[in-house]
């Protein structure tokens, strides 16, 4: 464990806290992409499949069960409990165009053709992607609330803050994963867009608007 | 390369 990967983590657990609170305080999800949420399940559930078989300590286990259990929580809170506030028409981004791809790819590109391993590169992939119906969302929406862009900040950080944590894994542990790495990169390229008006605007105290 | 094992990144 690195600071840059505690760092990542705990960025990844504030989004999520984030958002939680946001639907649970406004009683609303409007604004967020339920489609993104389904997305960050998927990953979550084939990402963690080892959850009871592989231990690495308690911090990683505590963490695997939170962002699984909020995961899936977000996504009942959105298709359940306040689906009256779900805003269908604005969450329309077509997700098997995330899901067949990335599956294909994580089938081809892969460390090891077997189960578990293609099962966490798929989630590595989609992963990547999985923020994109959310940002689909906001264009369309034409702006987003402040505590739904301090959210996305967090969740987009988090990755970026994971490539700090794999510079430092390379030269100090000779360790690196080529697939996490480059879908890493990629995932927090697809927020560079968002992180300049959150930067120039939702800091300086103004709404994200962004140009129609 | 044989998979990294075990993976110890959330």
């Amino acid at each position: 464990m690195n600071i840059f990967r505690l760092a990542g983590d705990l960025s990844h657990l504030a989004a999520i806290i984030i958002l939680l609170i946001k639907i649970w305080k406004t009683r609303s999800c409007a604004g967020i992409s339920g489609r993104s949420q389904v997305l960050f399940a998927i990953v979550f559930i084939t990402r963690y499949l080892d959850l009871f078989t592989n231990f690495i300590s308690a911090y990683n286990t505590a963490m695997k069960v939170f962002f699984l259990g909020s995961s899936i929580g977000t996504v009942y809170l959105m298709y359940l409990k306040f689906k009256a506030t779900y805003d269908h028409n604005h969450d329309t981004f077509r997700i098997e165009f995330l899901l067949l791809p990335t599956a294909l790819l994580s089938l081809v590109l892969n460390h090891e053709f077997s189960v578990m391993e293609i099962l966490w590169t798929f989630s590595i992939y989609l992963e990547s992607v999985a923020i994109l119906p959310q940002l689909f969302m906001v264009s369309k929406t034409g702006e987003a609330e402040s505590i739904t862009s301090h959210y996305l900040f967090a969740l987009g950080s988090y990755r970026g803050l994971y490539i700090l944590n794999w510079i430092y894994r390379y030269y100090f542990e000779g360790f690196y994963d080529i697939i996490a790495i480059v879908a890493g990169c990629v995932q927090t390229i697809l927020y560079c867009d968002f992180f300049y008006l959150y930067i120039t605007k939702v800091l300086k105290g103004k709404k994200l608007q962004l140009p129609a | 390369s044989k998979a990294q094992e075990p993976k110890d990144e959330l």
